[in-house]
């Protein structure tokens, strides 16, 4: 049977690190799923690059979207890194 | 992926595409819509994954809707050395989010995502909110390879974009195309509606196992937005 998707709103006003935790604390488990995806499907050599991305992240992605990033892995509790690669994962993927 | 931009017999834009991707079990559990806002307005709408912050499928109210299918080329490295050499290249769903809160108009939104430099290469969909506006971007990492406009594809109302460059057959083991365009056609113009296109995206290969979610959307009628998480 088909789903409707969970709606949120996510406040723009808000800093950028504050824009996310409402939502991502309602998938506990996506941390844990997040890791299986990202093992599987990345190839393995591109997981240090991908870290050089996280190290330096300002360096790589616009401010706003590096700090939405910082906000959604502090409110997971998950690695920074973890959270870059799984955004990332669609264009590494896409080869 | 499948991705259709098609305009009704009153003129009005519909946008209607399907995201396939691996790992639906997972995706499914954490696809969302978000409404982004701002002073308590929507400025733009996406269905998206929790912990995602890109969007692969938007619509900005009054001015256009974007998804995005994913193209295929080159080596995973390439898009990883682009990301990290061209400073101004961006992830894909990173580039739909700036487009979807600052372009104001649909030539806005078709102009920035042909011109700017992405990580890797992908066919943007994008509807408008105005009668003929419509157009498959097949895009390059720097550069866009061709823009394949609505009035251009035959039979001139709608066009259907999966994974493959329009102007190549699809392979046999993977046509989605022809599928789509029938059920179009059989659908026919003067019958668009979110159900009659939820059908189409419906059908047989259409709808695949790797279908995570669809989407039914129109700018000019943004309340009509219909997403589902498919069970295929």
């Amino acid at each position: 049977q088909d789903s409707t998707p969970q709606a949120f709103t996510v406040n723009l006003d808000l800093a950028p690190a504050q824009r996310w935790g409402h939502v991502v604390i309602k998938f506990s488990k996506l941390a844990k799923d997040a890791h299986k995806v990202i093992a599987s499907l990345v190839p393995e050599d591109a997981i240090p690059l991908v870290e050089e991305i996280g190290s330096e992240l300002d360096s790589y992605l616009p401010l706003e979207y590096a700090d939405e990033m910082r906000g959604i892995a502090t409110a997971m509790n998950a690695s920074l890194g973890d959270i870059v690669l799984v955004n990332l994962a669609y264009d590494i993927t896409a080869f | 992926c499948t991705s259709i931009v098609c305009q009704d017999s009153k003129g009005q834009i519909w946008h209607a595409r399907n995201l396939d991707y691996s790992y639906g079990d997972i995706l499914r559990s954490i696809t969302i819509k978000v409404d982004f806002q701002k002073g308590g307005q929507t400025v733009y709408t996406g269905v998206t994954f929790a912990g995602y912050v890109g969007l692969l499928t938007g619509q900005r109210p009054q001015a256009f809707t974007v998804t995005v299918d994913e193209r295929d080329q080159g080596q995973w490295w390439m898009n990883l050395l682009i990301a990290i050499l061209d400073q101004t290249a961006k992830p894909l769903s990173l580039l739909v989010r700036d487009v979807l809160a600052t372009s104001p108009t649909y030539a806005d939104a078709v102009e920035v995502l042909s011109s700017t430099d992405t990580e890797a290469d992908a066919y943007f969909i994008v509807g408008g909110a105005k009668s003929g506006e419509g157009v498959v971007i097949t895009k390059s990492r720097i550069g866009a390879d061709d823009l394949w406009y609505m009035n251009e594809a035959a039979p001139g109302w709608f066009v259907v974009e999966t994974n493959y460059d329009h102007w190549v057959l699809p392979p046999t083991d993977d046509n989605r195309r022809d599928p789509a365009v029938n059920a179009m056609k059989a659908m026919g113009q003067g019958n668009i509606s979110v159900t009659s296109l939820y059908n189409v995206i419906s059908t047989h290969p259409v709808l695949n196992n790797k279908t995570v979610y669809s989407i039914v959307m129109s700018a000019a009628q943004p309340t009509a937005l219909a997403s589902w998480i498919r069970t295929p």
